[in-house]
This record gives structure tokens, sequence and C-alpha cells, in this order.
């Protein structure tokens, strides 16, 4: 089989592109990706959320950016949502509501090159992507077609993510895509009655397959409901609540 | 815009197809899958489960039968897995281990038509399909091309999923699929040291949603750490624990 040379094109920002991804639906991908990108801007850098979950769009909502209209300045580009100072987009901006986005694949990678290579990124240092689940057109279209850093891959510490995850670390190495490291989500619960400690989804999952695959493990974020409460109304987690898990983030 | 009419194949059952829906991954689809089909057959049905999640079948492990080899007694079609009297069929007995299914559109369809159409389920009175997360190729086809019976949709309480169950629910009324109901899933957790009931994600979207859309709401399923064990471990939870979980199923 001739190895297909594809032509990676240059996202148009200035600094780098990191992928949040799992094969997996429901670990957290969106709510890792908006608050890993609003803790990189609380450190200094331009940073940007790209909602390339083209069929499931969260970000609009976690963000509290549902009400967006995005316009074209040029009749060729397309200007982000902003909110405390990080550029958003996602195709939830174009479907509101409950519209399904019912599109097969050529429309799925028609939608991709819109959003990554027509947002007007402007200085961006790092640009936060949000992958849908599953190995299909998007990540396909990702693999090859966009000069990305790297990935970071998502799981929760069952054995079915992890089944999951395995097959997302060996996708992205055959398509020679860099993997920055593993983070595990959802790690623990604490009861706020009595202080148990519930590993409701199981322990230490994420860093043996990280360790198996020779990939950093980067690190454990807890439950906490707050999170999942905040992030249904809009609110950014990481910009109001201290503790262990903004910490983690 | 002239309607298309497609023509609906019949799938080979003898009986009623179910299929386990939902717009967001990791909500419960396959779980609830396999644990229904097994409370309609420990009721005294044929039953048998399709795994249709192509990019992340979970199904051979939550069953227990990933080494299953399927095979094909007249070169057309192919014989189903089957454990405790239940027929099951899956891309993962075809892609075992951390194999990535790596396929674009027209590869998914051609898959979804083989799995669907030429298994051999015999006198199978309830198939129950297990969907993949999204509105693309595998719903599409599936709403166009198979004749099934009707769309059991699954959701978590959270708003998040809310969003994606709204989705859901006007894409497969579009395409004049029957929806019987809504199943919502891990609506609490009980700490087994203390007794406090947590609705870690959310208390009763599920339920008003159905209401809003005139559709049945079927009922809810607890959170219990032994279903994510049993599932990992390849136990069918509702043939080995009594109680209140086993009860809503
Ligand atoms: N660490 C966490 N603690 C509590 N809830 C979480 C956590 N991570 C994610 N969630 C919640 O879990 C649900 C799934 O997360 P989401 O980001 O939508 O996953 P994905 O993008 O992988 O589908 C959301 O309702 C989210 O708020
Ligand atoms: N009611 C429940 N209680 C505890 N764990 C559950 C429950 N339903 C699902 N799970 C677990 O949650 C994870 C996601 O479920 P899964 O069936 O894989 O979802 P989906 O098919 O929607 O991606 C699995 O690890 C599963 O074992
Ligand atoms: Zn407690």
């Amino acid at each position: 089989r001739k190895r297909e040379i594809f032509k990676k094109n240059k996202i148009p920002i200035r600094g780098k592109s990191i992928a949040i991804y799992s094969t997996k639906g429901g670990v957290g991908k969106s709510t890792v990706a908006v608050n890993l990108a609003y803790s990189i801007k609380k450190i200094g850098f331009n940073t940007a959320v790209l909602d390339l979950d083209i069929h499931g769009p969260s970000v609009p909502r976690i963000t509290g950016t549902q009400d967006y209209e995005p316009y074209s300045p040029d009749g060729k580009n397309i200007s982000p949502a902003e909110k405390f100072g990080v550029k958003i987009m996602s195709i939830g901006y174009m479907a509101k509501g409950d519209t399904p986005v019912i599109w097969r694949g050529p429309m799925v990678m028609k939608a991709f090159r819109t959003l990554t290579f027509s947002t007007l990124w402007a200085d961006t240092d790092v640009l936060v992507m949000d992958l849908p689940p599953g190995s299909g057109d998007v990540q396909l279209s990702l693999a090859q077609e966009a000069d990305i850093s790297g990935m970071v891959m998502i799981t929760t510490p069952q054995e079915l993510a992890l089944e999951d995850l395995r097959r997302g670390i060996s996708m992205f190495k055959k398509l020679s895509v860099p993997i920055l490291g593993v983070i595990e989500n959802m790690s623990y619960f604490t009861c706020d009655s009595c202080g148990k400690r519930h590993y409701i989804f199981g322990k230490g999952g994420g860093r043996d397959v990280a360790k198996s695959y020779g990939i950093d493990f980067i690190g454990e974020i807890p439950f906490d409901p707050d999170l999942m409460k905040m992030s249904d109304e809009g609110r950014i987690y990481v910009l109001e609540k201290d503790g262990e898990v903004s910490e983690s983030f």
C-alpha cells in the first residue's frame, strides 16, 4: 500500500495546538478541554477552545456562550465567541437548542475544515481542541490534514474505558501523531457527609495503561459534583472554585 | 427537496427490534442494552444483542465473549456468539484487543449492513441494538434502511446530557422512527458507609424532558458500582445480583 502523504496544513494560530481525545464518550473530554484552557489562560497565555464534537457540541453550554451568533467579517473567515479572554468556536453556534446535526462523513469533514482553518484565532498561543468520541472522519481528517502539536488522552479508571483508551493510543500511534500524555478523570468521589472516598469507576487504571505504552501519566482529576453543576450552568469551575480539583487542572 | 423514499429492509428475526440510543457517550447505552436483553430473556423470550458501536464496541467485554471467533457456515451469513442463551454480534469480534477501527463513513455503512442483515439471528423474538453516540452514518443508515420497531433513549440527569437527549429525540422524530421511551441512568449513588443518597449527576432531568416531548418515561436506574465492576469482568449483573437496580431493568 502506497503510504498516502497528506499535506498537513498549519492552523492559523501563533503557538501550539493540543487535541483532547478519548475513543469513549462521557469520560469528560469537553469538561477537561474547557477547564484546561482557562487554567492555561490563568498562567498568562492567550488560549482558545475549538469544539470539534460535530454531533454533540457541549462547549457552548459549558462556557455559557450558547447565544453567540458567529459572523464573517470578510465573507471567508469566521469570528469566534470570546469569554473571559478565551476564544471559542463550535458547530453548536450554528445548530442551536435541540437542532440535531445529522450529517454523514463528507459534510462532517467540511465542517471540520471550516471550524479549524477559517476561524480567526489571531494571536492564540494555545488552542485546545475537544474531539468527538470514536475513530471516524473527524479524527482521521485531523491526523491527516492538520499540523497539531499533540494529543492528550482522557480516560476514566474502569476497564471498559481503558479498552477504548488502548484503541485510541494505537490509532494515533499508527497515524504518527504525538501523544503528550494520559489524564484520568472521575478518579474518586468523596461523600460529603461521612468523608468516605469512593472509587466509583475503579482505581489506578489510567496510570497502568499509560505506563504500558510508555506514555506520560499527567494526573488524576477527582469527581466533584460542583464541576458537573457549574458546567451545566455555563460557569467556569477553575475560575470560581479553588481546591484539589482546580489544582489538578 | 424531494423526500427520499428509502426501502426499509426487514432484519432477519422472528419478532421485534429495539435500538438503545443516546447522542451522548458514556451514559450507559451498552450496559443498559445488555442487561435489558438478559432481563427480557429471563421472562421467556429469545433475545439477541447487536453492538453497532463500530468505533468503540463494548458488548463483547460486558458479556465476557471477547474470545469468540465469528465464522460463516455458507460464505454469506455470519454465526453470532451465544452466552446464557442470548445471541450476540459485534465488530469487536473482528477487531480484538487494542485494534482501533479507523473507518470513514462508507466503510462504517458496510459494517452496519453486514452485522445487521447477515447475522444468523434465527428465531430471535427481541433484538436489542446498541447504537454509537452521535448522529452520523450508523444512525442515518439504521433509520433509512432498517425496519426497526422503535428507539429507547438513554440519558443521565444533568443538563449537558439532556441537551443531547433533545437533539436525539428531534432527530428520530424527523426521520420518522418511533420513540418507545426514555430511561434515566445513574440517577443517584448511595454511600455504603452512611447511607446518604447522592444525586451525582443532578435530579429528575430525564422525566421532565420526556414529558415535554410527550414521550413515555420508562424509569430510573440508580448508580451501582457493582454494575460497573461486573461489566468490566464480563459478568451479567441482572443474572447475578437481585435488588433495586435489577428490578429497574
Ligand atoms: N471530574 C468530574 N467531576 C464531576 N463531573 C464531571 C467530571 N468530569 C466530567 N464531569 C461531568 O460528566 C459529564 C460528562 O463529561 P463531558 O465533558 O461531557 O464528557 P465527554 O466530552 O467525554 O462526553 C458532564 O456532565 C460533566 O459535567
Ligand atoms: N447504573 C450504573 N451504575 C454504575 N455504573 C454504570 C451504570 N450504568 C453504566 N455504568 C458504567 O458506566 C460506564 C459507561 O457505560 P457504557 O454502557 O459504556 O455507556 P455508553 O455505551 O453510553 O458509552 C461503564 O463503565 C459502565 O459499567
Ligand atoms: Zn457517606
